[in-house]
C-alpha cells in the first residue's frame, strides 16, 4: 500500500 | 520533526483550547459554525483512525491525533448538548453537500492507493481544506465577529500557514514532496486570506472584527 509521504504528520 | 511543524501543531492545539475556553467562560456558542465543527469531527476520524491499523509513528503522533479526536466530539456536545439553546442554526447555512461532495470525487481520483483506507484518507486532507468555509460564510453573513473567535480563527490559519514552510523544509532536507497534502494546504491557507487582513489591521489593533460593508 503506497502512502502519502506525509502520513506521518497530523 | 522540525520547529515549523511543531509550532504549527501547537497553534492548532491552541485554537481548539480557545475554543473550548469561548465557549465555557461565556457560556455560550454564539458565533461558531455547528457545521464547520462537525466536519472537523469527520477530518479527524477519517484521517486518524489509522491508529487502528497503521503502523506507530510515534508517542506524540498518538497523542495528538487522540487529542484532536477527543476535543474535537467534546466541541460538539458543548454546542448541541450543554449550551444547545445558544446555537442557532439559522445562520449556520452553507450547504454541506457543496463541501462533502467535491471531497469524495477528489479522493476517488486523486489519492496514493486506490483502497478503502488511502481513499479516506485523501477524502479528509480534501474536507480539512474546505471545513473552515461554513464557519468564514457564517462570519460574512454576521459582518462581525467577538474577539475571542478570531483569535481561534487565526490559531487555525496559523497551523496551516506553519505547515507549508514545514513542506519546503522536509523537500529540502528528506526530499519529501507530498503533492496531495501540499495542495490541499495551500488552498486551505489561501481562504484565510481575507480573514488574517482583517485580523491584523483591527482585531490586533483593539478594534472590533468587523467586515467592509
Amino acid at each position: 500500500n503506497k502512502r502519502s509521504p506525509t502520513h506521518d504528520e497530523l | 520533526m522540525n520547529i515549523f511543524r511543531l509550532f504549527g501543531d501547537l497553534s492548532h492545539l491552541a485554537s481548539i483550547l480557545i475554543l473550548i475556553h469561548k465557549i465555557q467562560t461565556s457560556r455560550s456558542c454564539r458565533g461558531i459554525s455547528f457545521k464547520t465543527q462537525a466536519l472537523y469531527v469527520a477530518v479527524f476520524v477519517t484521517r486518524y483512525l489509522d491508529l487502528l491499523y497503521a503502523e506507530h509513528v510515534s508517542i506524540y503522533n498518538t497523542f495528538m491525533k487522540l487529542f484532536f479526536i477527543g476535543s474535537s466530539c467534546y466541541i460538539l456536545y458543548l454546542m448541541k448538548v450543554r449550551f444547545r439553546p445558544t446555537q442557532d442554526p439559522s445562520i449556520d447555512t452553507f450547504r454541506l453537500e457543496y463541501l462533502l461532495g467535491p471531497s469524495v470525487v477528489l479522493a476517488l481520483i486523486f489519492n496514493y492507493t486506490f483502497s478503502f483506507t488511502e481513499v479516506l484518507w485523501a477524502f479528509s486532507i480534501y474536507l480539512e481544506a474546505l471545513a473552515i468555509l461554513p464557519q468564514l460564510f457564517m462570519l460574512q453573513r454576521t459582518g462581525e465577529a467577538e474577539a475571542i473567535t478570531t483569535h481561534y480563527l487565526a490559531a487555525l490559519g496559523a497551523y496551516r500557514a506553519l505547515y507549508i514552510p514545514n513542506w519546503l523544509y522536509r523537500y529540502f532536507s528528506e526530499g519529501t514532496v507530498d503533492p496531495i497534502a501540499v495542495v490541499a494546504g495551500i488552498v486551505q491557507t489561501g481562504l484565510y486570506v481575507d480573514f488574517f487582513y482583517i485580523y491584523f489591521t483591527k482585531v490586533l489593533r483593539g478594534q472590533k472584527f468587523e467586515l467592509p460593508a
